[in-house]
């Protein structure tokens, strides 16, 4: 995870989760 | 007589074009000097950037952010190069042997040769075709999208069954739309889904493509581009 820490970050930042 | 009214969307399509990214332009540098170089570094810059929109929209896909984040991460680190090309192939759907690599970006093959691009542009193509023979609409490209997204086969996801039920979800939104939308071909769900090997042997080249670029480091890449580059 800290070779992707942009990725990591990105999915981080919350919006609201989708359900299904 | 009329047409037959078409069926409501299903609610997951119906989701994912309100969530589906605005335009995107490339912006090329207008001081640097025409050529290779230029072309490939509007082109990294490019979807760097998009690359954060598609972290973005990866999101709100119903289901995808109740994976745990190591999940959401495999899936992205496999499928985000198919995610750009599909994106891109969608959006030269309406052209004649072009790419849009976005809206202010539109490469025929004179240009993809004198900029270097042909190889990437000669990977591509054949997608454009496979999709304009099957006159894919912009509701199964959503669809067809995330379901790249989906299954995108990591070798790292842990928990499996959450990964199944979203792939499962959006099958079934892709099949209810069809039945809904397309009735005179029962086939085309599976015609579309036929689709999805080409699409990632296209994604395998691109990324190939770039990863040559990288090493030979003539090209300035962003962070997030070189970082999922890398995962590959």
């Amino acid at each position: 995870k800290e070779k992707h820490k942009i990725l990591h970050r990105l999915l981080q930042n919350s919006t609201s989760p989708v359900e299904l | 007589l009329p047409p037959p009214a078409k069926k409501p969307l299903t609610k997951i399509v119906s989701h994912l074009l309100v969530v589906e990214p605005e335009k995107i332009y490339a912006m090329p540098d207008p001081t640097m000097p025409d050529g290779y170089i230029k072309a490939l570094t509007t082109l990294c810059d490019l979807a760097d950037r998009e690359l954060v929109v598609i972290i973005g929209w990866a999101k709100h896909i119903p289901g995808f952010s109740s994976l745990s984040l190591a999940d959401q991460m495999s899936l992205l680190q496999s499928a985000w190069m198919e995610i750009l090309v599909l994106n891109i192939v969608f959006r030269s759907l309406a052209c004649e042997e072009e790419l849009v690599y976005a809206e202010d970006y539109v490469v025929d093959e004179e240009h993809a040769r004198l900029s270097g691009l042909l190889d990437l542009h000669v990977a591509i193509l054949p997608l454009v075709r496979r999709y304009k023979k099957l006159s894919m609409e912009k509701e199964e490209f959503v669809t067809l999208k995330a379901i790249a997204l989906s299954n995108s086969d990591s070798t790292h996801i842990e928990n499996v069954e959450a990964v199944q039920r979203l792939q499962d979800s959006l099958h079934e939104a892709l099949q209810d739309l069809e039945g809904a939308h397309n009735t005179e071909d029962p086939r085309r769900t599976g015609k579309l889904l036929m689709t999805l090997p080409l699409l990632r042997q296209t994604a395998a080249k691109a990324v190939q493509h770039f990863y040559s670029i990288k090493v030979q480091g003539k090209v300035p890449m962003h962070k997030l581009f070189l970082e999922m580059l890398e995962a590959k």
